[in-house]
């Protein structure tokens, strides 16, 4: 079983390490609870 | 001073002078063809663009020896990043001693706990893991000093609490100024004929030729001239380090490691030396332990796994799961950062492959196989929830004996009165912490399980999902899709049988709705994600739910069933807010 979160185009920075073994193609062992991203919006807001 | 067994055979002619401008000598080219023999693919030293405040020094791994329980004939692993080494099989002893050890670079941001691995060894068979501890050598680069770990406690790798033996390691991580010093002292080992620890001019001129620097014979003379700075006519160790440091800034000296011939001079001087000094080591014998392997099961084949070494070695590597290569499945540990390799079952990966990886398979599915699938789901749902079922909780452990960590399970297994409540088993309070519990702009993962995320569709087709009919829409349903996820990103959260299987909510926010979509129960194995012929993700069996957030705007939260497991049941309801962290629901055995 799978599970698939599709976020909103510009609402999430991804963590770069889950991002870099994605493009080797290369899954990453998780566990529930770590940190998946941080929302893109307040990163704006606050740059603004 | 330097390395004997770098020293060439007595009965070779030593360079003089006259020869200066000859090429490379015939040793440094002996040396090279036995590394490039022995290392494959996968063998690469671990070479990328270092920054300097990133390197935190090399540190010096030795397995000295172990008692164990029993008498067998044993092999150790050691892993680290992606990397496993392993030593040479023991005498058949309780008491092995292998004397074995192995340098790694140590990053700032990178792995830095290491694995050592015992395995009892079998002359046919693939030999069994018996115990394991792991060491966290940022604490030993904290310590400053050199540290003999005597009678570590291995662990039984199903139960952390069970020691199986006792190991005794020696560990010391060198800073970087050591390290350099100790570059310049086996560079001038390499070319030291006489052994005084000085190079004269011929020697001299022979290690710029070993560098691959094809400088004139001028510039050699003015070189040396350079480098010796008392003017003795010699060039000594720490005159040595002195040129290599200043001239290697200014304009490369070094243009090929003498051992392995690699083109040095791409990224910067710290990098060619760390590629040089863990290359001289290979070169040279002094470590001792067997490097080429990617996980600690892989290095621990038994005497089958030599025979077919290349066809191995081809197989393993990283990337997307097709033909030969999908027989084994490698995951990055995030934890320990380190790669680990997943259990499947050799009958289970041939059919997989037969089936999904082929159009005459696919063919075969189209007329009856999925209803067979689901019937198969239907039935394998009513025995695992039969009282039956029970006893295989048991047997499901000891199979997955070192990834079912029954320590964090809330309940003891006698309380499980069929396997899918085993299944669905819930964990201790506390056992997932949840990341900056407190901010809800950070969003958490979803489960347990082997993660792929994309920042966009484009991505996701590049790299991991093959189906060709694969797009967004096809996933959400008409009632869910809208534009704004098209260019969204995509997170697939693969559990595999042995995982904790209840999925929590990512982020906070309103559940807004949830859709059932009808479906066929196709797996749900990189076998089948990475074939063409399957469309696992647009045509399986799932539930779509939105969920309605102020940091992340609208998430679409799909939970997919898969063959066997095809249960899909939620916890919360339209209307609830939930929390990040929260337990949303669960899959379990079923159609």
């Amino acid at each position: 079983s799978t599970v698939i979160c599709v976020f909103e185009k510009d609402a999430i920075q991804i963590d770069e390490d889950l991002l870099a073994n994605s493009e080797r193609s290369l899954e990453t062992l998780v566990s529930v609870g770590m940190t998946l991203g941080v929302s893109r919006r307040k990163q704006a807001t606050e740059e603004m | 001073m330097g390395h004997g067994s770098s020293r060439p055979d007595s009965g070779e002619p030593s360079p003089d002078a006259d020869t200066a401008e000859a090429p490379v000598p015939s040793r440094f080219a002996r040396f090279r063809r036995r590394l490039r023999f022995h290392r494959s693919g996968s063998d690469q030293l671990p070479f990328k663009n270092l920054a300097a405040e990133d390197f935190a020094g090399i540190a010096r791994i030795e397995i000295i020896g172990a008692e164990m329980k029993f008498k067998d004939r044993w092999l150790a692993c050691l892993s680290f990043g992606e990397r496993t080494y392993r030593t040479d099989k023991s005498d058949h002893t309780e008491k092995p001693v292998w004397r074995s050890e192995k340098k790694v670079i140590l990053e700032r941001n990178g792995p830095h706990i290491a694995r050592i691995s015992v395995f009892e060894t079998n002359r046919l068979s693939r030999n069994n893991l018996v115990g394991y501890c792991e060491i966290d050598l940022w604490k030993v680069l904290s310590e400053d000093s050199e540290d003999n770990l005597e009678g570590l406690s291995l662990l039984d790798p199903s139960s952390s609490n069970t020691i199986v033996g006792s190991i005794s390691i020696s560990c010391y991580v060198e800073d970087p100024i050591e390290t350099e010093k100790a570059f310049a002292r086996r560079v001038l080992a390499v070319v030291d004929y006489n052994e005084d620890g000085k190079l004269s001019y011929s020697e001299f001129t022979e290690l710029i030729s070993a560098f691959g620097n094809e400088v004139a014979a001028s510039k050699k003379e003015e070189l040396f001239k350079q480098a010796d700075k008392n003017g003795d006519g010699v060039v000594d160790m720490d005159e040595l380090a002195i040129l290599l440091s200043i001239q290697q800034e200014k304009e490369s000296l070094i243009s090929n490691c003498p051992v392995c011939g690699e083109n040095l001079g791409k990224y910067d001087k710290m990098n060619d030396m760390l590629h040089m000094t863990l290359c001289f080591d290979e070169g040279t014998g002094n470590q001792s332990m067997t490097g080429g392997f990617l996980t600690d099961k892989q290095a621990s084949y038994g005497w089958m796994f030599k025979l077919s070494e290349w066809a191995h070695f081809a197989s393993y590597g990283i990337g997307l799961k097709s033909g030969s290569s999908a027989s084994h499945i490698l995951v990055f540990d995030r934890r320990t950062k380190r790669l680990v390799e997943e259990t499947i079952d050799r009958r289970i990966i041939l059919s997989m492959r037969a089936i999904y990886q082929s159009k005459v398979g696919l063919t075969l599915i189209d007329k009856g196989t999925r209803d067979l699938l689901r019937s198969i789901s239907e039935k394998q749902g009513t025995w695992m929830n039969s009282p039956e079922s029970a006893k295989d909780i048991p047997k499901f452990i000891k199979s997955f004996e070192d990834q079912v960590n029954m320590d964090e399970v809330k309940h003891p297994i006698e309380y499980f009165k069929t396997f899918n409540e085993f299944f669905i088993r819930e964990l201790k309070p506390g056992a997932r912490p949840i990341a900056y519990v407190e901010r809800d702009d950070i969003a958490i993962c979803a489960a347990d399980s082997r993660l792929m995320a994309f920042t966009s569709v484009d991505d996701s087709l590049r790299f991991w999902i093959k189906g060709r009919k694969f797009s967004i829409q096809g996933l959400l349903g008409m009632g869910t899709y809208s534009n704004a996820f098209d260019k969204g990103c995509l997170v697939i959260f693969r559990l595999a049988p042995q995982d904790y299987h209840r999925f929590h909510v990512p982020v906070s926010g309103t559940i807004e709705s949830f859709v059932d979509i009808p479906g066929c129960l196709y797996t749900v194995n990189p076998i089948a994600i990475n074939s063409k012929y399957c469309n696992v993700f647009t045509e399986n069996k799932r539930v779509v739910s939105l969920i309605s957030t102020s940091e992340f705007g609208k998430v679409a939260f799909v939970a997919i069933g898969a063959t066997m497991v095809g249960s899909i049941t939620f916890l919360k309801k339209e209307g609830d807010y939930v929390h990040k962290g929260d337990e949303f629901g669960y899959f379990s055995f079923g159609g």
